[in-house]
């Protein structure tokens, strides 16, 4: 069975997308089927793996408004990782959700639909920085929420309203979910701001959070304008070692429950 | 009359709040009267102000739900700067405005009830992340736009989907919007990806993109956790000074138009 995460955090830029797109390129790595499910309007992770605006219908729109034939997810150049896009039409589906039956469960639906429980060992939603209900879809149709925490001050203060949100989902709409986990980003030692915010997300929500911490790195940043994860952009960079190493602690964190 | 500014930019973390915080001291220190709208849920502008969490009811959400007594605007420890905090309720606002009546037009509605044109000089919005009815609400209220653009890829690209819901806006429901101009912000000379970000930006918006750009600089990103703008917590950084040149240039601009 296909374990679903959703990538959620509604502070915007603390390396949702980044994460997504290269933590799952490191488990297709590790061997994994992975698929992506870009629920972002924006579309960012749709260009981290260099699909033409063009190429983007039939996407995760389609899948939410269950309109006709159901969207084929995409192959991407990483072997054993498909993605489906965001389509244009992505951005006006927050509004016509509102007034649709099962409203909060149609990406759960339409992924039973599509059959991924056989196709792929993980799935992995990257959410728009919001609590709107295209979040609520992915928190809904979810296993696990995995949140990435930029190591800023106000990425610290938004985490709580989050976990509330997540326990509010779990109690009236998906008893089945659960918090996978905490990952520090953007993390930079020549900034005192970092450690202190590693220092209390730590002291905070203690074993959540991941031994592995995402550096600031920007090889990280340039990849996405060459439509590459970072790991095919620059394999030995300190980002993509430490998206290599969050997968293996991904993994085995998996394993131990 | 006040002039209203939404600042705007869905691309999450590009400095929104910050510049809005700092530009809004830095034009108080040039002695004109602002006030703060803070109508993103996640209440970082209310934060950067130390409005504790106690404090923060009778705020954008009382303004927008127009429940019974029109909210007060609260002077903060900035002479000549007063801001309408983040209530906790505003998280809800934007799946209770769906139904209510001139739902686009609850802000500006809200804004003369509160008779802010006499009082004020220049109002500042904080949006949100995303283009929901929270944005649109300020788009309509507003008289211009102020787009913060971190020179990062993924910036530049969410720029031309903010720019087609500006005209949509101004179309349909603000005939008086225009686009007051662009702000490079987390410009990081060490990094070839900000000066690609900067020269494609100003070749494809051209006059529109400030003089002036905001640097990178971590006094910017501590100065939140000790409740104060930067130009109060570290008057002579690079950060506080370079907001200093922006409200110069904000004042400036609008006297040439
Ligand atoms: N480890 C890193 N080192 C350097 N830059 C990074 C790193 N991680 C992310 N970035 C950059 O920071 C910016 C924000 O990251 P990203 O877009 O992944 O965040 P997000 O949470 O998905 O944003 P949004 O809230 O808009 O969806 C991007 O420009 C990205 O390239
Ligand atoms: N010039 C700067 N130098 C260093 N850090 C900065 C600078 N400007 C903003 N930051 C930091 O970057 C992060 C993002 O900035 P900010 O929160 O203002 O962006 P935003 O667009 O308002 O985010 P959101 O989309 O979540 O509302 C914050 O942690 C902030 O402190
Ligand atoms: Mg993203
Ligand atoms: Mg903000």
């Amino acid at each position: 069975r296909a374990r679903i995460v959703a990538v959620v955090n509604q502070k915007g830029g603390v390396g949702k997308t980044t994460t997504t797109v290269n933590l799952g390129t490191a488990l297709a790595a590790a061997g994994r089927r992975v698929l992506i499910i870009d629920s972002d309007p924006q579309g960012n992770a749709s260009t981290s793996f260099g699909i033409d605006y063009t190429q983007r219908s039939d996407g995760t729109y389609a899948l939410l408004l269950a309109q006709g034939t159901l969207p084929r997810p995409r192959t991407t150049m990483v072997p054993d990782l498909s993605i489906l896009p965001a389509d244009s039409e992505l951005a006006g589906a927050e509004i016509e959700l509102v007034t649709e039956n099962r409203r909060e469960f149609r990406l759960r639906d339409g992924l039973q639909a599509l059959g991924v429980n056989d196709a792929y060992d993980v799935i992995l939603v990257d959410c728009p920085p919001s609590l709107n209900l295209l979040t609520l879809n992915s928190l809904v149709a979810a296993d696990e929420v995995f949140v990435p925490l930029q190591c800023e001050f106000f990425a610290l203060e938004g985490l709580s309203q989050l976990l509330r949100t997540v326990d509010r989902v779990k109690a009236r709409l998906n008893q089945g979910l659960t918090i996978n986990g905490i990952v520090l980003t953007m993390y930079d030692r020549r900034n005192n701001l970092s450690d202190l915010v590693a220092a209390d997300a730590r002291a905070f929500f203690k074993h959540l959070v991941y031994d592995t911490v995402i550096p600031r790195n920007v090889r990280v940043s340039e990849a996405p304008s060459h439509g590459k994860p970072v790991l095919l952009y620059d394999y030995r960079s300190p980002g993509a070692q430490a998206y290599l190493k969050l997968a293996q602690e991904f993994l085995k964190r998996s394993r131990a429950t």
